[in-house]
Parts: C-alpha cells; structure tokens; sequence
C-alpha cells in the first residue's frame, strides 16, 4: 500500500535495488529548466531526507549551467531534479538553467548554445518542454533536429517527455479535426518518454496507460527506418485505430518509451507536495536508469550509450525483459463525434501511447549493459 | 526579401499580454543560425555510431571534431560578418561549431538587418519578453546562407506545467 509515488515506490517498481546505484566517478546526467523554473537546493535536501532512504544518494546538485533566477523554487525544476537523482543515485548531476538572458531570446535555442560550446556536457540529458509542430516553422524544427543529432554522435542519450495531451487535438475547419503531435517529441533523433499509471494508484501493481501521454505521428518528419517494422506491426494488428484522416501514417511515431507520470509526491518551497503528474515526471525517472546503465557501461570501459532508439527497436525484435509491455488504457484526443475524446491505445509491443514500455533495470541493464 | 519562416505561428498565445513597441535605441539580441554543410555525412555518421551491429558503434566525436565537418563554409560566414558589419554591428559571438552568431544591436538596426520585423514588449505577469507579431524577411542574398533568426518569434512554451491535482481526481474515481 502507498500514497503515491516516492522513490522507493519507483525503485521498487522498476527492480532498482539498493545497490543499484552509481560507483564510477565520471558518470553524469542532466535536466534543463526553461522559462520561470528555479530550483532551491534546499527542496532536493529535504526530500532526500524525507524520501531518500534505502539506497546510496546524492542530496545536492554538482554543477548549475547557466542563471538561476530568484524567486520561488517550481514544480517542474523541483521534480526533474529530485526523481533523476533518485533513479540515477549517486550520479553527478547538473541543472541547465536558461530562462532567457535577454528579453529577445528563446530559452530552448539558449539551451542549444550552451550545448554546442561546451566541449563536456553530462552524457543523459532530460527535458521537459514541448510546442505543437503547427506553432512552429519548419525551418526552425529541422534546424533544431540536426542539434540533436550533434549531440547523438558525441554520445549524448536525449530524451523529451511526449506531451501531457494525448494525441492533442487541432480544429482544422467545421466538423473536422485532426490529432497535433509535439515537438521536439517529434523528432527522429531523440527518444521520446510516455506516461503510465499504476493499476491500483494505491498499490505497487503493473501498469496501465496515463491517459494524458503525448504520443501519434509527426506531420513533418518522415519515418526512420528503425521504427518502421515496429509501428508497421501495431497499425495492422490494432483492430480499433482513429480514422486516418486523424494522422499522418507515415510520420516519426512517438513515444519510444514510457515510465509513471502519475501522483507524485515532491518537495517544493520546502513543503512534500503530492498528486504531481505528467510526462515530465516519467523522463527524468528514465533518464536517470539510463545515466545508470552509462555508468555499468563506463566501469566495464564500454562508451555511452548515445543515441538509444536503433540499439532500442532492435531489442525489442527479440525476446527479452528489458521493459514491460503496457497493453491496457488508451490515451486523451479530440472530443467530437468520431474519435470521442480517444486517441491511440497501448498494445502488445510498440504503441503510440506508451512505445516499448517501462524499465525493468536489471533486464535493461543485461541487454544494454554489454 | 525572403520569408525564412514564413510558416511561423505569429499569433500572441494566451496568456500574453502585449506592453509597447520598444524605441528605437533599445537594444535587443538576435541569433542567426547559419547553413551548416555535410549534414548528410553527420547523418550518416549518426546512425552509424548508434547502430549497435556496426563496427562504429560507439566511436564516438568530439565537439571540435563535430565542428570541422559541419560548421558553415567560408563563403556563409563570410557574407554574414559581412552583413553585420555593413550595419555597424560588432558586439557578436559565435559557438565552438561556428553555426550559431549571438549579436546585440538597436531596435533600429535590427528593423532595417530584418525587414518586416517590428518589435514589441510581451508580459505574462511574471516576466517580459520581445518578439515580432509580424514576419521578418532577409535580403535574397543572404537566404540561402541562414537557415533562420531567432529572436523574433515563438513565445515561450508553457505547455509541459505539470498536471497537478489531476493525480488526486483519479485516484479518488478509482476508489
């Protein structure tokens, strides 16, 4: 029985025991913080004392990139912050802060100069930001793409959370509709984190879809070809799927992955703070597995893992434990006569709401750890 | 003059509230983002470094390395310094991989480098910002050397707050 997510109920769930946690000394990870997201190191200290008990940890931060503005600490910083570091434990963390030096500047695009003027930058990075791709040029998203793909042959593992609205939903014209996939979660070159529930929000059980987890197919990036068996596979077995006027077949589908995105409990402003939910709760909760898997990998003298998805739906191809399948639950979509308010639902193997699944560290670290 | 983004969403999201059109003497920062090259072989490169059946797998580049292959040719970085200097614009710094400029200018300036544009001061209640409501274009000399500016548009997105209490109503509709 529990009353919400804490870090033991993670750790617990996806089989981190309490000697899971980092020994090399190099291995590192980050979360970004755009706009208004400050972080307190007093929060991370307190909820390491409150909810930190049970394995090796760190309770602060080691490095902060960028300006911490003042003012009152937010969810979205505090979150990213307490949950990477308690599934990657004891790992060197840092915090990119960029709220936008000058009025004129976008947060997101600073972010990107910091990257690429930095010769070391931690090696599993987890963000929490997304725009509708109608919002935003064409030109601006392929530029932004190949900055992921700088990033993916230094070895960096980027992965956004998918969105918090389902297949999202654009009113075209009268009576017609169609799904409104997010960018970056679009993007060919990162792995995209979903969001799953508990069965019983009470209890330790398997997981089911959190209805609320971005997913679809990207209108302006075409299919890679390393998911292209995966998603071939869903669309044709899926018996109940959106009419196809709602999306487009052929796009990047996402998420890639997924982890729980309901009812946490944070520290913010010193004060335990539960029922916190999102997607940008369940990728820093993956990123910091896979920051501990980069660390197995590092004391057996093995490079980072980069870029995970062709190494991910190759995995998959085969019979392993690394994820658990999430098969239950369909996620949110535009409310109107045809869909009903329903998008995508999970499946057997990949699907649009929850990808591969969850972590099973110890089946992930055997199949990615060599 | 050529549209760059002529598909950007301009339209101030809610939420926003618009303040004043900024005087000419203030200054602002734009970011040009210069037309990079072999960006088939950093493709290439790419999958071939993260395909786990490949000799490459994990060979990875550094930064420094990332930047001899791609950074803009000499001719993109010629005609932007020349572009910026021509406007008297000289408080500019660029990034390791030479594919980023961050310069600072007058509204003036930036109104004339970037026809169409025409800047204003956004708040939220909490913090302001500058974009253009209208699209900016760049000389046809200069299009094919930039893939876009930065500064003028996208607002901030707000759209990944957390879903708070959303938790606490299903798990009670569960109970």
């Amino acid at each position: 029985f529990h009353l919400g997510v804490t870090p033991s109920i993670v750790r617990k769930r996806y089989n981190l025991t309490a000697s899971d946690v980092a020994s090399f000394e190099n291995s590192s990870q980050a979360v970004s913080q755009f706009l208004e997201q400050y972080f307190h190191p007093a929060d991370l200290a307190e909820f390491m004392k409150l909810f930190g008990g049970g394995f090796e940890h760190r309770s602060q931060v080691d490095r902060i990139v960028g300006t911490q503005g003042s003012g009152k600490a937010g969810l979205e910083a505090s979150l990213d912050v307490e949950y990477i570091m308690s599934t990657g434990a004891n790992i060197s963390t840092w915090i990119f802060s960029t709220p936008g030096r000058h009025e004129s500047q976008e947060p997101f695009l600073e972010w990107m100069l910091l990257l690429n003027n930095m010769s070391s930058i931690p090696l599993v990075q987890s963000i929490s930001y997304g725009d509708y791709e109608d919002s935003l040029s064409v030109a601006y998203m392929e530029r932004i793409s190949t900055e992921f793909m700088k990033a993916g042959v230094r070895g960096v593992t980027i992965l956004f959370s998918s969105g918090d609205d389902g297949a999202g939903c654009k009113h075209v014209s009268k009576d017609v509709n169609v799904f409104s996939p997010q960018f970056p979660a679009s993007s060919p070159y990162v792995t995209t984190v979903g969001g799953t529930s508990f069965k019983n929000p009470f209890k330790i059980t398997y997981e089911v879809t959190d209805y609320i987890s971005g997913g679809g197919f990207s209108n302006v990036f075409p299919m890679p070809d390393y998911q292209v068996q995966a998603v071939k596979s869903y669309l044709s077995t899926t018996k109940k799927l959106p009419p196809q006027t709602y999306y487009n077949i052929s796009g990047r589908a996402y998420p890639d992955v997924a982890a729980l995105s309901d009812n946490y409990w944070i520290v913010v402003n010193r004060v335990p703070m539960p029922w916190v939910s999102g997607t940008s709760a369940s990728t820093p909760v993956f990123a910091g597995i896979l920051a501990l898997i980069n660390d197995r990998r590092f004391t057996k003298g093995l490079p980072s893992l980069g870029f995970l998805n062709p190494r991910l739906y190759k995995l998959q191809q085969q019979k392993n434990d690394a994820l658990f399948d999430v098969t239950e639950g369909c996620h949110l979509a535009c409310i109107d006569d045809q869909v009903q308010g329903q998008g995508f639902c999970a499946a057997p193997a990949w699907d649009p709401v929850t990808g591969w699944g969850t972590p099973n560290y110890p089946g992930l670290l055997e199949a990615l750890g060599n | 003059g050529v549209f760059l983004e002529l598909d950007q969403d301009v339209s101030i999201p809610k939420g926003w509230k618009h303040l004043e059109r900024l005087s000419v003497n203030e200054d602002i920062m734009l970011t040009f983002v210069l037309k990079q090259q072999n960006l088939d072989i950093l493709k290439e490169i790419f999958y071939d470094v993260s395909d786990p059946d490949s000799v490459n797998y994990g060979k990875y580049m550094s930064l420094e390395q990332i930047g001899v292959l791609i950074q803009p040719s000499a001719e993109t970085q010629k005609v932007v310094q020349q572009w910026l200097q021509n406007h008297n614009i000289a408080n500019c710094s660029s990034v390791i991989t030479k594919d980023f400029v961050q310069c600072i200018m007058p509204v003036r300036v930036a109104e004339e480098l970037l026809p169409g544009a025409e800047f204003h001061r956004y708040t939220n209640g909490h913090v302001s910002i500058i974009r253009s409501p209208s699209l900016y274009t760049v000389h046809s000399d200069l299009a094919k050397h930039l893939d876009f500016v930065s500064g003028p548009h996208r607002f901030p997105s707000e759209k990944m707050a957390l879903k708070y209490y959303e938790s606490k109503w299903k798990a009670a509709n569960w109970q």
